[in-house]
Order: C-alpha cells, then structure tokens, then sequence
C-alpha cells in the first residue's frame, strides 16, 4: 500500500500551527 | 480506523504508531526494572504535544536515556526484530551536547516520524540517545544488519538529514558484534 510521508518541513509547520 | 479518527480530529497520522521509552540508571534495580515505557503516538500533533512535554535530552541526567520505537518493538537488541540488525552510531564530543545534541535527536525523530527513508523506511526500528559523561551517543537502529542496500541507503539519508560534512563518516555496526564486545570495540560493518 501507500506509505504516510512527511518532510521536515511539514513536520516542523505542524509543530507551530495552532 | 484509527486513521479516520485521527483525521476527524484534524490530525496527521503517521505511517507507524511509535513508543517513547525513557531509561533511567538506578543500579539498585535491574536493567529491565529502568527501562520505562513513557507513551504512545500515532499523529503528527501527538508528536509535538509529547515532545513540548518533556525534557530537553541534552536536560537529562547522566545515564538516561530515551529511545522511540515503533510499536511492538521493544528498545533492546535481544527483541526478534532487532537482534539480527544493527545500528548507526553517532558519537558526540562532549561539547556537543549544548551545541548539537538536541538538534542532532529531534533531526533523528523527524526522520523516523516522517518515514524520510524511501523504499526502506521498514527496515528502521528505532532510535536510541544515550546521556553520559564521557560522551552522549545517538543511534539508529534497523533491523537487519545484512541489507547492505537498504542499511546504506538510510545511512546516507540520516547523515544528509543531521547536517553532517561529507569529511565526517559515520559507522554502523551490528548488534550481533556490538553483544560480544564491549563498545568501542565492536567492528564497523559499513560506513557512510
């Protein structure tokens, strides 16, 4: 199946998002 | 399942669901009565919400440690998942831990979260910080030290995501050899 990928990026939004 | 409740909630799961253990040196106990499983995670926001919660490793006393696993997989190498792996050792001076050593581990978490190791993201196991006097210790562990391919390929994407210099190498050793001797000894079985 698919696999579920973030990048850094993403992850590191994540952390400042409300 | 959890899948669609994760995205009900406005979350983003995540590939695996991972373990943090904690492991704190009480040589009044034995090595398994130390090692503590912390909790659970399976979104990008439980992630955060777990890591804004906890200390800074670089905080930690030492002798402790944390590791972060997939579920299932216990942060030994006598687990049936680990035990024909190995791992990818960074040593750090003893400076680093102000300069590097955070930095270093959550760039590590980042890329077991985010499964950054293309067509071999399953053979990772896990991550291991080790807090210590005479220097602190951050590994990967993949689970299967004879996948010269895959081991070398997450090799290269780990070192590349740490901000690492093409002059510095970084070793890998199974834990096979790493069981037998004691830590510096254990052979280098491939180097990035």
């Amino acid at each position: 199946g698919t696999r579920i990928i973030y990048d850094r990026k993403f992850l590191l939004e994540c952390k400042n998002s409300p | 399942q959890e899948l669609l409740l994760a995205e009900s909630l406005g979350k983003h799961p995540l590939q695996n669901r991972w373990a943090l253990w904690f492991f704190k040196n009480d040589k009044s106990k034995v090595w398994q009565a130390n090692l503590r499983l912390v909790t659970k995670f399976s979104t990008v926001e439980d992630f955060w919400a777990l890591y804004s919660h906890i200390q800074l490793a670089s905080k930690l006393t030492s002798g402790c440690d944390y590791s972060l696993f997939k579920d299932g997989i216990e942060p030994m190498w006598e687990d049936s998942q680990n035990k024909r792996g190995g791992r990818w050792l960074i040593t750090l001076a003893k400076q680093q831990r102000h300069t590097e050593l955070d930095r270093f581990w959550l760039e590590t978490l980042l890329c077991l979260i985010g499964e950054m190791f293309d067509d071999y993201s399953d053979e990772v196991c896990g991550a291991v910080i080790n807090i210590r006097a005479k220097g602190d210790k951050i590994a990967l562990w993949t689970r299967d030290a004879e996948n010269q391919e895959g081991v070398t390929h997450i090799g290269r994407v780990y070192k590349e995501h740490l901000g690492l210099s093409q002059k510095v190498t970084i070793g890998y050793q199974a834990h096979a050899d790493t069981a037998t001797k004691s830590g510096s000894l254990a052979k280098t079985k491939f180097v990035v």
